[in-house]
């Protein structure tokens, strides 16, 4: 099963 | 104070369903330039994104910035009170609480107001990369939905994979597998039935189907949706809204360590 990773990894915080 | 008239009421009806399931509250941020917000989903996997342009709006009017902290539910209890054909007015005070929204029907025999408290949110806003994507695919939504709809029965994950020969979807479970293949289809007679493909690398990227479902909340606002993929990088779904704004969904993808 291959990981799910948050969409925060990819978008910094403003 | 902040007033924001759509005769298209219906407009607001679909794009709150389209944003419902995924987000229980969010801040509905209001400038001079329209309506926008930006929210997550409750994992924090995908985010939702929408713009509604004040120039898409009959009467549009908004004097100093505004963040509305909305419960989604609340939002569309109250949407759901107003007929297809409303024309929908949005309106508040600068330091007021609450937000008033009155449906008018077509021939204003029938006029109603509804309140809604607003909430104190503290939302975390993302920056959002404007970027160049490998692929972008242009589909019927309809079609989208069906085969998010179809693959979900098989798996809980969908392979999109992207070539220039056309747009694969594959999923795997218990059962078995399925793949739906869309090839390029530039001769429909309707724009919107077209699938058009435009690649400068291929793409192939792994998704939980859940997700995507949950998009395809947003079908009835466009004939079509737009893909846009590139490796190790959030998917963009893309329904327009008429010629007012957008609702664009982010992915993340499932990747190996």
């Amino acid at each position: 099963i291959m990981p799910q990773k948050s969409i925060v990894a990819f978008f910094a915080s403003k | 104070m902040f007033e924001a008239r759509l005769v298209q009421g219906s407009l607001l009806k679909k794009v709150q369903e389209a944003l419902k399931d995924i987000v229980q509250e969010a801040s509905w941020d209001c400038t001079s330039s329209g309506l926008s917000l930006q929210a997550m989903d409750g994992s924090h996997v995908s985010l939702v994104q929408l713009t509604l342009r004040a120039d898409g709006f009959e009467k549009y009017r908004c004097d100093r910035n505004l963040a509305m902290g909305i419960n989604m539910g609340s939002m569309s209890k109250i949407l759901k009170c107003a007929g297809n054909d409303d024309v929908i007015t949005l309106k508040a005070e600068d330091t007021s609480d609450r937000l008033e929204l009155m449906f008018e029907s077509p021939k204003g025999e029938k006029i109603s107001n509804y309140e809604m408290k607003l909430m104190d949110l503290d939302c975390e806003q993302l920056g959002i990369p404007d970027q160049e994507y490998s692929c972008s695919i242009k589909m019927p939504s309809h079609e989208f939905a069906r085969i998010c709809r179809d693959l979900s029965q098989i798996g809980e994950c969908v392979v999109i994979t992207c070539t220039k020969d056309g747009v694969q979807f594959s999923a795997k479970g218990d059962m078995g597998s399925g793949t739906v293949k869309m090839s390029q289809n530039l001769g429909a007679e309707k724009e919107d039935d077209q699938v058009t493909i435009e690649m400068t690398e291929p793409v192939q990227l792994t998704f939980a189907i859940k997700y995507l479902n949950m998009f395809t909340k947003a079908t009835s606002l466009s004939g079509s949706v737009c893909l846009s993929m590139s490796n190790d990088v959030p998917l963009v779904v893309e329904y327009k809204v008429e010629d007012m704004g957008h609702i664009k969904y982010f992915l993340a993808p499932k990747i190996e360590d």
